[in-house]
């Protein structure tokens, strides 16, 4: 454990805590993407199976029943609780054009042929890109909650400081990992457009709006 | 025999 990817999992684990706070204090999901959500709650599924048959440390455990929870308990609040404020219509990104290519490529490239680490590669590539039906929500509506730019801002940063943590356990342990290193360089670069617009507009107070 | 390295990250 280091620095970077304790920050890491700490942004991590704020883009949750946030998103759920924003759902449970407005009482409305709107302007957040369902379908993001459900590739998420698959990506902690398929990657957390090793939880019970493989114990690393109580933080690693305890993290990843955290993140296989919440996860579920977003899907709960957006398509049960407060499916009336679910912003259905303009959530029509397919998932399906995400979930078939990242089984198909986990089957192709993967470091092992085993159930379980076939699984684990399909999450890695599924987490690179699931974030990209809520980014198809904010540029179809041309806009954002400030609230919904800080959780995609801290969602970004998880995977960005997650690289710092690669470049520094390849040097202090010789530690690497292709397919992961591969798909957060993806992940982080599709966050980039947003993370510009969050520092020269979010944190200068105004609203995420996109040029029309 | 590969060994495959622990996963440890999350």
């Amino acid at each position: 454990m280091n620095l970077f990817r304790l920050a890491g999992d700490l942004s991590h684990l704020l883009a949750i805590i946030i998103l759920l706070i924003k759902i449970w204090k407005t009482r409305s999901c709107a302007g957040l993407s369902g379908k993001s959500q459900i590739l998420f709650a698959l990506v902690y599924i398929t990657r957390y199976l090793d939880l019970v048959t493989t114990y690393i440390s109580l933080y690693n455990s305890f993290m990843k029943v955290i993140f296989i929870s919440t996860s579920l308990a977003t899907i709960y609040l957006m398509y049960s609780k407060f499916r009336a404020t679910y912003d259905k219509n303009h959530d029509s990104f397919r998932i399906e054009f995400l979930i078939i290519p990242c089984v198909i490529l986990s089957l192709v490239i993967n470091s092992n042929f085993t159930v379980l680490e076939v699984l684990w590669t399909f999450s890695i590539y599924l987490e690179s890109v699931a974030i990209l039906p809520q980014l198809f929500l904010v540029s179809k509506t041309g806009e954002a909650e400030s609230i919904t730019s800080h959780y995609l801002f801290a969602l970004g940063s998880y995977r960005a400081l997650y690289i710092l943590n690669w470049i520094y356990r390849y040097y202090a342990e010789g530690h690497y990992e292709l397919i992961a290193i591969f798909a957060g360089c993806v992940q982080t670069i599709l966050y980039c457009d947003f993370f510009y617009l969050y520092v020269t507009k979010v944190l200068k107070g105004k609203k995420l709006q996109l040029p029309a | 025999e590969l060994k495959l390295v622990q996963k440890d990250e999350l």
